[in-house]
């Protein structure tokens, strides 16, 4: 997956996404939108694919945007079952959905994020309706996980990630990385709107042969909401 | 690229119904996605699912256990198959 947060040049908060999995000719026939509605009210918009409860990709209407994605760390198998045994752990796509479900905002979603054990390791990256509201969460099962804050005055207006810790260098057979930097780049602070971010999602690695769909959103602008499923 | 269809998810109603006019739509599909998904995830995860669906709303938190029962109800799916691709994230990502 890719999944990258913003700052305009006005301040607005942007965040496009890419998600890539196995089964993918499956799960296209299967994306879905859809709009979770309460009290006749969208409470929050998520992508997701029919007969999967969790979300990977949501967004609460002037409140925040998050979506998830892999980390492939450790060992994985004695946890989950321990964890669900002694029923103190969350399933990463039932966090998301809680998350989108009770946090008011920016903050909230990211503390929730923060505090919750959760079966499996994750990037979730964040994005609110406010300026400089965005970040990558690089998040372990327990204890202390990375927070990694847009610093839009001190030029880090975008932060991409994919599957690999920010801190790190991703493997040279899998950089989709630096070919979203240097579209992001090219684009520049000044021109983001939802087709140039297409333009970005659509950079040849970027978007692959695993790639289902691509959304943008930006939670100030809940209506700017778009997702395409992908057939590269 | 195309737009995916768009549903809504009346959080007002119970859980277990909530999901039902999106999976009579997939319904089939929804079935032979399962299949393949069961056949390719490796094998040892099965018994993981399984597990789980046999001590289904012990493990799994509201309103999500009576969500995936519905699901299974509708789609006339075990527990363990639906149980296996809602979690196959947590059980596969590494």
């Amino acid at each position: 997956c890719t999944s990258i947060t913003m700052q305009d040049a006005h301040g607005q908060i942007w965040h496009a996404r890419n998600l890539d999995y196995s089964f993918t000719d499956i799960l296209r026939n299967l994306t879905v939108r859809i709009d979770f509605m309460k009290n006749k009210q969208v409470s929050y918009s998520v992508v997701t694919y029919a007969g999967y409860v969790g979300v990977l990709t949501g967004q609460r209407p002037h409140a925040f945007a998050i979506t998830l994605d892999e980390r492939d760390q450790g060992a994985w198998y004695d946890n989950l079952l321990v964890a669900l045994l002694e029923r103190k752990v969350k399933p990463v796509s039932f966090l998301i959905r809680d998350t989108l479900a009770q946090a008011k905002d920016f903050t909230a979603a990211l503390e929730m994020i923060n505090s919750t054990v959760t079966a499996a390791e994750g990037y979730f990256i964040v994005s609110g309706a406010n300026k400089g509201e965005g970040a990558v969460i690089t998040k372990n099962r327990v204890g202390h996980n990375d927070i990694w804050r847009l610093d839009p005055t001190n030029g880090r207006w975008f932060e991409v990630e994919t599957n690999y810790d920010h801190w790190t260098s991703p493997p040279a057979s899998d950089n989709r990385r630096a070919p979203a930097i240097k579209s992001m780049n090219s684009m520049g602070q000044n021109n983001i709107t939802v087709d140039s971010l297409f333009n970005v999602l659509s950079t040849p690695l970027v978007l692959n042969k695993k790639t289902t769909y691509s959304v943008v959103m930006s939670p100030a602008q809940p209506e700017l909401m778009k997702v395409l499923v992908r057939h590269p | 690229p195309t737009a995916p269809p768009v549903f809504q998810v009346d959080l007002d109603l119970q859980p277990s119904v909530r999901w039902g006019h999106i999976i009579q739509k997939y319904h089939q599909i929804v079935k032979d996605s399962h299949a393949v998904i069961r056949s390719k995830v490796p094998e040892k995860l099965i018994p993981i699912a399984e597990f789980i669906a046999a001590d289904f709303d012990n493990l799994l938190e509201q309103p999500y256990a009576d969500e995936l029962r519905g699901i299974a109800l509708t789609a006339n799916m075990s527990l363990g198959d639906i149980v296996l691709t809602n979690l196959v994230y947590d059980i596969s990502a590494f």
